[in-house]
């Protein structure tokens, strides 16, 4: 980091901060990410879901709403939605217009996401992460200190090698690891019962979380409904297969 | 860019630098790549791939293939597998071990893959891009005039959103882009012949290409031996998506 870094410092008012992330794209962050926030805000915990993807903000579509977050007192205040706050770059800009920062820039946006924010009288904050190992990963884990991270991951090998990196990394910031979730495990055909497993079997993301000395805390299938619910920001929430996560 | 940025100049003995690339993470912008790196070398060109996700290189593991580069007369020999030159990070780090580095050295490293490298001899060199529109594709866009870009993307809403950003980035970097393949467009029941759409309709991608202004130049369907050929290092060669590629 450059010079005269600020101290981590935890966030006011708010109980535990959770990472949801994967070194690879694709792997459903966001969705488990906004159906874990659910999950929990069914149990009546009072949560916020803050997205640090500068490049591809997702949360706006993912829960279906718009608009601009108000300032109030020098203080940016979250969003809300399905009983949730909320706050990405996504309220920010245009819908597809793109983002083309550097890291520093990045640096930036995350931390005063992370200060900035009236996040106040939350049980859980929720961080959807970005793909990758770089600046926002470190801006948040210098920023602020993280209860514990899931990683989500695909059974596919090139998946759970971007994981296992994303892990590692978790590991070497001293960012507790949660365990894992494996997402797109199966395929079920409706009308056949018949099981296909596109991207790879989940008995291979058993193995790896083994070998990282983690456990694996739920599975989520492959299921058109829970991309229809993502892309109609209706997510469908899922019968809680993190259910281990709110021991957590 | 910071001070005294060299200025961009074409890549010594390469005939055109390809990029495929995406905004969205996990869509088969690396499976894509390799393919058509296939493709063009049955139609007798030489063609190299460099992966510059440097946060999450894949092209060892798609290809299968593992060693170190040679050094020799201060130039950096690609690694050759399956009739291609290749290059990535992932011939320089152990296998899972995340690289934890900031925007400025993800961009030294990407100006060294293509200035310092002897891509000498090829028709096509094929570049893999990581998620996002951040440094490493600044640093590509920088460093050398790319000829062309391709747009990977599911026919899912967030992955669209992440594809129209990549897709305006290129057009404000000044890359021609060259089109959209649509990937994981549908899946095929092979007993029954049973169709179905779970990252959804592939119609949605040519609305957007068509809102874009530009087109659809394949489809590559979801498909359980396109995984398994990655993950084993053995990727299937489609039946070329892209033949419109090759007329580029
Ligand atoms: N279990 C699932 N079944 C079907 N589609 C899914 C599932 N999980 C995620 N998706 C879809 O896969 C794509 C990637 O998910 P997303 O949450 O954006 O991943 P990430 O945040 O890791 O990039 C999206 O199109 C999303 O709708
Ligand atoms: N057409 C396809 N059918 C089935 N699986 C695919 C297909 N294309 C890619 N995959 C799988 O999807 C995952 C993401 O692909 P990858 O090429 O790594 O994407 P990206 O480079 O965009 O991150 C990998 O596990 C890969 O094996």
């Amino acid at each position: 980091g450059g010079g005269g870094m600020p101290p981590s410092a935890p966030i006011e008012g708010v109980g535990r901060v959770i990472a949801v992330a994967s070194g690879k794209g694709g792997v459903g962050k966001s969705t488990v990410a906004v159906n874990l926030a659910l999950a929990l805000q069914k149990l009546d915990y009072r949560v916020g879901v803050l997205d640090i993807d500068i490049y591809g903000p997702s949360l706006p579509t993912l829960l279906g709403v718009a608009g601009r977050p108000a300032v109030s007192n020098r203080r940016i205040l979250p969003i809300e939605a399905s009983g949730l706050r909320i706050m990405s770059l996504g309220f920010l800009m245009e819908e597809d217009s793109p983002v083309i920062w550097r890291g520093p820039i990045v640096t930036g946006i995350i931390r005063q996401f992370l200060r900035d924010v009236d996040w106040s009288g939350l049980d859980y904050l929720i961080i959807d992460m970005p793909p990758g190992t770089g600046d926002a990963q470190l801006a948040l884990a210098q920023t602020v200190p993280v209860d514990g991270a899931l990683v989500v991951t695909t059974p596919s090998d090139l998946a759970l090698l971007d994981a296992a990196r994303g892990l590692q990394m978790f590991k070497t910031l001293n960012v507790e690891v949660m365990g894992i979730v494996t997402n797109m495990a199966r395929f079920v055909v409706p009308s056949s019962g018949e099981e296909f497993f596109i991207f790879g079997k989940p008995e291979e993301v058993a193995k790896e979380a083994k070998r990282l000395e983690t456990t694996v805390l739920g599975e989520i299938p492959l299921d058109t409904e829970v991309r229809r619910g993502g892309d109609e920001g209706q997510p469908v929430v899922l019968a809680d297969p993190e259910s281990p996560v709110s021991q957590a």
